[in-house]
């Protein structure tokens, strides 16, 4: 919150756009605010109404360098835009540094996301120090057609202005923590000697040689990858690695994802009647590929491109009882299974279980 | 002499360092730097204040995380104090 709690004293609040930038198409920056808008409305009593040639609660613009706020912006990146606290005059406004490469899209910075942040402050919140919340001081991209407001910014505006009028309390995503016991993962694979944990539109980056884990956005690094990523597994001869998601896939070599992706899944010898893939790994000596969809597994030939023959078959006949598996990589010889908190290392060679721990164990809790 | 490299970037570093924390952490700018009191350096202060708030090693020292954040595009509003 920001100190004093400052508040608008009604829920009815108007806006005006000042001025535009030639960056992008009016009709799109007119968009933009107002799907920004629109996140704070939804969780609250909040309304905002358009105005045009009158003075409006929260006025919107484009500014250049020293705007006359004691506030000089400084050029390409660097500090975005500002806006300022609920109150008369300045109070509410929302200034955007038009030196930035405003789109709509995910270059430059993306208008929707800055100004839904800044109108955050406008309604009285100050910055967040969760990582994956909107009021977070630094930029990142999230595709808008994906965007959910998270639950620190929404326990945060109903905090002040209360609860939304709708009948079902919106809840928005939170930010996964390592050490969290119920943590559970969407997908893991190695990385070049790290290890890539998914959850939700993050992953978790643990390289052997350093006790903390970091935590990012899958977008930072992977802006064409979706959030939500459901499988993944490193083809180290090739220096590959394939995330899946649905019935679709990507392969990332190096560290781009590669052109002409994502693909059908089907092209790697899937049945239509397969429509995501739960988990998968690639044993580096055999190079076989293991799949794994509900209770079933299929084993792809890296050399031929193939599936082999006689599959799918059940996952418990070749890998014991380990139920359904959400995640799975290999590391050092061992395959590591996760089924919702619990993890199970299995030793190919003995064929059996060796080992069962919390899903969180790599990560130095 | 011209400065040495090494220079260079330290005074470089330390400009960013400064610069952010007077705009984002109520740095006081040093007006009159002959007066300055005794006790832990403010700008180390400041920087564990800013380390803290990013979850960040709280060294009071500019290393190498604590500038790949300083260098990241965000908003003006400052992190900590009243923005009016």
């Amino acid at each position: 919150f920001t100190a004093g709690n400052p508040k608008w004293k009604r829920n009815n609040l108007t806006y005006r756009i000042l001025n535009y930038t030639p960056k992008m198409r009016q009709a799109d920056v007119e968009e933009a605010i107002q799907k920004a808008l629109s996140v704070w409305s939804n969780v609250t009593p909040l309304t905002f109404q358009k105005v045009e040639n009158k003075e409006a609660d929260i006025m919107i613009s484009f500014a250049y360098r020293d705007h006359r706020d004691n506030s000089p912006f400084d050029g390409p990146n660097g500090q975005l835009a500002h806006a300022f606290q609920p109150g008369e005059g300045i109070g509410g406004d929302v200034h955007l540094d038009d030196e930035e490469f405003w789109t709509k899209d995910g270059r430059g910075y993306n208008l929707f996301i800055v100004a839904a942040h800044e109108l955050g402050h406008s309604l009285g919140l100050s910055h967040s120090n969760d990582p994956g919340a909107l009021m977070y001081p630094t930029y990142s991209y999230t595709d808008p057609k994906e965007f959910l407001l998270p639950q620190d910014d929404i326990n945060g505006i109903q905090a002040i202005y209360g609860k939304s009028n709708a009948a079902v309390q919106p809840t928005g995503p939170t930010t996964p923590q390592a050490c969290d016991p119920n943590l559970t993962f969407d997908a893991i694979t190695t990385l070049r000697g790290e290890i890539i944990f998914f959850k939700d539109r993050y992953m978790l980056r643990k390289h052997p040689e350093r006790a903390e884990t970091e935590l990012n956005f899958i977008s930072l690094l992977w802006p064409k990858l979706p959030s939500g990523i459901q499988a993944a597994y490193e083809n180290i001869e090739r220096d590959e690695v394939l995330f899946f998601k649905e019935s679709k896939y990507w392969v990332l070599r190096g560290y781009d994802i590669a052109p002409g992706y994502p693909k059908p899944i089907y092209h790697l010898g899937f049945p239509k009647t397969v429509k995501r893939v739960n988990a998968a790994y690639s044993d580096e000596t055999t190079g076989k590929t293991y799949f794994f969809i509900a209770d079933r597994y299929w084993r792809y030939d890296e050399n031929k491109k193939s599936m082999d023959h006689g599959y799918p078959k059940k996952i418990a006949s070749n890998f014991g009882k380990i139920g359904r598996v959400d995640a799975v990589f290999q590391k050092d010889g061992y395959v590591y299974f996760f089924h919702g908190t619990t993890q199970f290392q299995f030793d190919p060679r003995a064929k059996r279980i060796v080992k069962k721990t919390r899903s969180i164990s790599w990560f130095n809790c | 002499f011209p400065m040495t490299p090494e220079a260079e970037d330290e005074g470089k570093t330390l400009r960013l360092v400064e610069s952010y924390l007077q705009n984002f952490y109520n740095l006081q700018r040093d007006r009159q730097p002959h007066l300055r009191h005794h006790g832990e350096n403010p700008l180390a202060a400041k920087l564990k204040e800013m380390q803290a708030f990013f979850g960040l090693q709280v060294t009071g020292k500019p290393d190498l995380n604590t500038l790949e954040v300083m260098k990241k595009p965000r908003c003006g509003v400052p992190d900590v104090g009243r923005y009016v």
